[in-house]
């Protein structure tokens, strides 16, 4: 009974702070360095009696009073013939915002791309990324699934180590449009293999990169009921 | 500022005490990645009409004070917190999400009658 009675009070606590249920993550995902020293700051300022602004992240530069880190839940095309397709990496990248609350505003969404240890790169093969947003369904076949239409955002050449996109619009308009989120579409590609000495370079920067390559949308967010937004000036 | 240690005398007095919650006594540790814990603090002790207007109380617990003496039916005026302040919480989410949101009203600051 006693542990009945914790269990219903659990519940009910944790639905008033906004989790639907108690979170059993199976692993434990990596935290930026960033979630970590705002974490830190605060607590030395609540332990100095500092009166703190909490719906400003001066580490971020930006108001908002909720940090999400969304996991990517998308998926690798596998492609077999790495050097005719030309592409070293093709993946499906999707980030679940329906935790994001109507009321809530974006005031920040940035995708990170961690493409893993630089030394891939000083040897392989001159590689480009592009990165674009999915607008159609993706058409499911026999082989690879094929997105539908895309929007190319941005590319880059020679990438390497941590690269960070600007997604306040694109998340902005999957929030205010859910069933058009149907996530990005990341492609690494290979600029010249010409050179056939290469190729077992390219096998295994690719390689590599699928291993290391960890994607995450950082989305801050203010509730305008916990956080006043500062009055208009007059013009 | 110092926390004012009451006299012996003053012990069951309305005032603040420390507690300590460790997320890992509830078994939130598995999903709270930090703080480990936090001073929560509550508040406990009488609220006598005599010490009333001392005791950081409000008008209401005044008058209750004050009926409690006519009629002791009417229970004394409780201890109760008077200023909380939020903290910050950085935990997972069962999407593998990583969340850092700060929660109001979680550590008394002060408490009163």
């Amino acid at each position: 009974a006693l542990g009945q009675t914790f269990q219903f009070q659990e519940d009910a606590f944790l639905r008033f702070l906004g989790l639907d249920k108690t979170p059993s993550p199976l692993k434990l995902q990596p935290v930026p360095y960033i979630l970590k020293k705002i974490v830190q700051d605060r607590e030395a300022a609540a332990a100095n009696e500092v009166t703190q602004d909490l719906c400003y992240l001066k580490e971020l530069g930006v108001r908002g009073n909720l940090i999400r880190l969304l996991a990517d839940h998308g998926f690798y095309f596998y492609s077999p013939k790495i050097s005719q397709d030309k592409f070293c990496l093709q993946k499906a990248l999707y980030f679940n915002l329906s935790a994001v609350h109507e009321k809530e505003q974006f005031t920040m969404a940035q995708l990170g791309l961690d493409l893993g240890p630089s030394s891939y790169f000083h040897l392989g093969p001159d590689l480009e990324l592009s990165l674009s947003v999915v607008q159609e369904p993706y058409r499911w076949g026999r082989s690879t699934p094929k997105p539908g239409r895309i929007l190319a955002l941005q590319s880059v050449p020679r990438p390497q180590g941590t690269l960070r996109f600007n997604l306040l619009d694109v998340a902005q308009h999957w929030k205010n449009n859910p069933q058009k989120n149907l996530g990005l579409l990341l492609e690494i590609l290979v600029k010249d293999d010409r050179d056939s000495g290469l190729h077992v370079a390219l096998e295994d920067t690719c390689a590599g990169l699928r291993r290391s390559l960890h994607a995450s949308l950082l989305v801050v967010t203010l509730d305008p009921q916990q956080c006043h937004l500062p009055p208009r000036q007059r013009r | 500022a110092a926390i004012p240690v009451p006299s012996p005398s003053c012990r069951s007095l309305c005032h603040r005490h420390q507690l300590f919650i460790h997320f890992r006594d509830l078994g939130w540790h598995k999903w709270i990645i930090a703080p480990k814990g936090f001073m929560a603090n509550y508040c406990h002790g009488d609220c006598p009409f005599s010490l009333t207007t001392s005791l950081n109380s409000s008008s209401y617990a005044f008058m209750q004070a004050l009926m409690h003496t006519v009629d002791p039916q009417v229970p004394q005026a409780v201890c109760i917190p008077t200023k909380l302040s939020p903290i910050s919480m950085l935990y997972q989410d069962n999407d593998d999400n990583v969340i850092l949101r700060h929660y109001e009203d979680m550590v008394v600051d002060e408490c009163g009658c």
